[in-house]
This record gives C-alpha cells, structure tokens and sequence, in this order.
C-alpha cells in the first residue's frame, strides 16, 4: 500500500540505497511479517528509483546455496510451472510458496554409532527468518538425497527418529518433543536421488508459535530387504546420508501472492443459478415478480 | 452528409477504409508483447527460473465510442466527452491492462535459503480503455 501510486521519486533512491536495516529503508514501513513476502518488491523498487544502473545483485551479499538443494528446487519448479513461468493448472498443489532451508553450517555434525552398525544420527539447527507471517504451512518434509549408489536391492526399510531441542535457561540444550516416522523405500538402482520424510505433525506446532529456530536431532537406520527379516542390524547399509534440508509448502495469504483458488472463483464469475423448482404457478409468479422488478428498474 | 459531399469518388471498398478512419483509430489500443531475459537486468544470479519473462504491455489509442470492445464502462465515454467539449486538460482515456495472469519465480534469498514463490498479476493479458 506504502508503493502503491507513489511516484519513486529520486530523493527515494536515497532511501532505498539504504541498507536494509536502517530506519531509512521504506521497506522497513512494511509491517515485519509482510516485509519478506515481497521478496520481489525492493529489486524491483530499487531499479526504478536509480533508474537501473546499479543491479540489484551488487547491493545484497547473498549466500550460495547447497548444488543438491538447488537442483531439487529447479526439478520441483519444471514440475509446477512451464518454461515461460505460467503456474501449471495443478488442482492437487494448494501451495503458492515452497521454501527449502539447508541447515545451518556449525551445527552439521554427522556421528555414527559404528558400535551399532549404520545408526545416522545429525543436530540440525534451520533458520526459517524468511518465512512471513502470512505465509500458513500446509505440509514440511525433511529431504534427504542419496548420494551412494545404492546396492541392486528390491527395498529398504528405513526408521527415522526425530526430537526437537528447546534452549533452557541455563543455555543447555534438552529434547522438548520427539517423534518417530518408519519409511520404507523401495529403490530401482540408482534412480531415485531423494527421498521425503514427511514431519508436518511434528513441525506444526513448532511453526505456529512461529518459531524462527528449529532445533532437532534426527536419527536415521536403513536396513536392506522388506521387514520383518531384517529386524536385525547385522545387514545396514552403508550409504553415506547427507544432512536433509527442510521443505516448506506455504500457502502465502499476501495480496501479490497467486491463490489458485481465487482465479478459479474469478473465472466462474457469473455462476449459472439454479432456477428454483416450485410449481408451474410459482414460475409464473417468480417471472410476473420478474418482470415488474425489471419494469420498476 | 456534408462528409458524403467532400469525399472524394471512391469506389465502395476504398469507401470502407475512407469511413474506418471514424470508428477504429490507426493505432488502436492492444496487447503488444515484450520478453526480456532477467540477466538483462543483471538478476540471474537470484532469479533461477524462469529464464524469459514476458510481462507484454498495452499500448494505442483509444476509440472516441469506445462500447463492449474493451469492456469498458460509460465512464469512458463520459471522460472522452469531457475532453473533447468540456476541459481538453480532462486526459482522454487511457489504454491499459485490464486482465494479468500469474508468474512462478524460484529465486535464492539473501540467507541462501530457495523459494519458489507464485506471484499474481505479473503477465497482462488483455487491455482495456479506461
């Protein structure tokens, strides 16, 4: 609303220059929890206030992000819109938003418990500043790629063990809540890269106080074979798991957000209503009272 | 009348084109395309996909009688009338986009998280006079 009509006039270009934080930036007008939902807003302001010759690029550092995430997000994008951009007209996607996180660097500690064969277990701490208060999760999914080829097998069972950490007081870490998901992936060699865990029941709450860190351990053992025989770990796996990202499908409720709901709404504009089934008598009425309406008008 | 009196003798299909010039002006108000590339604006290393973006845009004049053509409203006319009797600094209705579709952006954020993200209203897709 703060842009809308406002002719950018050079003495904004100022202003915008500004780095993000000072009081001087008109984003900053924007109530916080829509500030981040224009993602595309301050680039395109700022071009039109310095009349383009600075690109945008140079203004905000940005850090690269993980080759394996990006190329799932790039699949995830073929399979959501065509090459010129325009939404597929996909009834079963609610989401107009999809956000992937990798873990933040410190914290990405892989420690095996050799003792016990192939238990994978990470501390995973995500920052999910980016996420808008007007953006509602509809589903989160932690998801892993495998990078091993995995050994030519019909199926492997896999049991995933999740808790989330809270900060006490006193600065030390103790699991809040925890959850426990059995997977079951069945492989053709080498084809399939990723695998999704679907945690939106454990991560619901944690998003709705609008957490902005999550911290969770998560615990990974794969067995080979279909169970129940391979109830013991004598024949794990050895595949090398790369610490999952975290997968958000968002419903942004922002008005530059695209509801696939609302367009559908907009295209049955005029709905054809039902004429009212009553006697031949009550016709004659309704089109009589019809008539003198339309006369009266 | 008096027109029919000036013209010139034309045969009846120059005639056509003779009267066109009174109901559809030359360059009449439409949907023109445009593409560009966002590296053109130097934002390629944060907007991932898609490559080309086309947003089109409107552009032409519009009718004096302007009816169900645009869908526009009686206000249109009423503007041009004000224009043309009235107030010349009234400006005369202007063409622009009336209908826009959507865009899917996958763009990396300045903390190197991915967001594809669909955006409303990006893509005009048809012009109205207004």
């Amino acid at each position: 609303p703060h842009y809308r009509g406002q002719v950018i006039s050079d003495k904004t270009s100022g202003l915008l220059a500004a780095p993000e934080d000072s009081e001087l930036n008109p984003l900053l007008w924007l109530p916080k929890s829509v500030r981040h939902g224009y993602a595309l807003l301050p680039p395109l302001l700022k071009v039109l206030s310095d009349q383009g010759h600075q690109n945008w690029e140079s203004e905000v550092p940005r850090l690269q992000p993980d080759s394996r995430a990006l190329r799932y997000m790039k699949r995830l994008y073929k399979m959501s819109a065509t090459k010129d951009g325009i939404p597929k007209a996909n009834k079963s996607h609610l989401y107009n938003t999809v956000r992937l996180f990798t873990p933040c660097s410190e914290c990405k500690h892989l420690h095996r418990d050799l003792m016990k064969g192939d238990v994978h277990s990470v501390d995973l701490l995500f920052n999910l500043d980016r996420v808008t208060a007007l953006e509602h999760l509809l589903k989160s999914v932690l998801l892993y790629s495998f990078d091993t080829s995995v050994p030519n097998s019909s199926s492997i069972t896999c049991m995933c063990h999740l808790s989330a950490k809270e900060h006490g007081f006193s600065g030390q870490v103790c699991p809040s809540i925890s959850h426990s998901i059995a997977f079951s992936l069945h492989f053709e060699v080498r084809k399939r890269k990723w695998v999704e865990i679907d945690v939106t029941s454990f991560l619901q709450p944690l998003i709705a106080t609008n957490r902005r860190n999550i911290h969770m351990a998560v615990n990974v053992t794969c067995l080979m074979g279909e169970p129940p025989q391979n109830t013991k770990l004598e024949n794990p796996i050895n595949m090398a798991l790369v610490p999952p990202s975290l997968l958000l499908y968002l419903n942004d409720t922002s008005e530059q957000a695209y509801h696939r709901w609302n367009s559908l709404r907009h295209k049955r504009k005029n709905p054809v209503r039902p004429r009212p089934r009553n006697s031949p008598r009550g016709d004659k009425e309704n089109s009589q009272g019809k008539r003198a309406s339309r006369r009266r008008r | 009348e008096e027109n029919l009196q000036e013209a010139p003798t034309t045969s009846p299909s120059d005639l056509s084109q003779y009267f066109k010039q009174f109901l559809f002006p030359q360059n009449e108000c439409e949907l023109h395309n445009f593409r560009l590339s966002f590296s053109q604006l130097k934002w390629d290393k944060w907007i991932i996909a898609p490559h080309r973006y086309s947003p089109q845009y409107c552009k032409g004049d519009c009718p004096r009688v302007v009816g169900h053509r645009y869908g526009s409203p009686v206000h249109t006319m009423v503007q041009n009338i004000i224009y043309e009797k009235l107030d010349p600094s009234v400006p005369k209705p202007s063409c622009v986009p009336a209908e826009y579709s959507p865009l899917s952006v996958l763009t990396i954020e300045p903390d190197g998280s991915i967001v594809y993200k669909e955006y409303e209203d990006m893509i005009a897709t048809k012009c109205t006079c207004r």
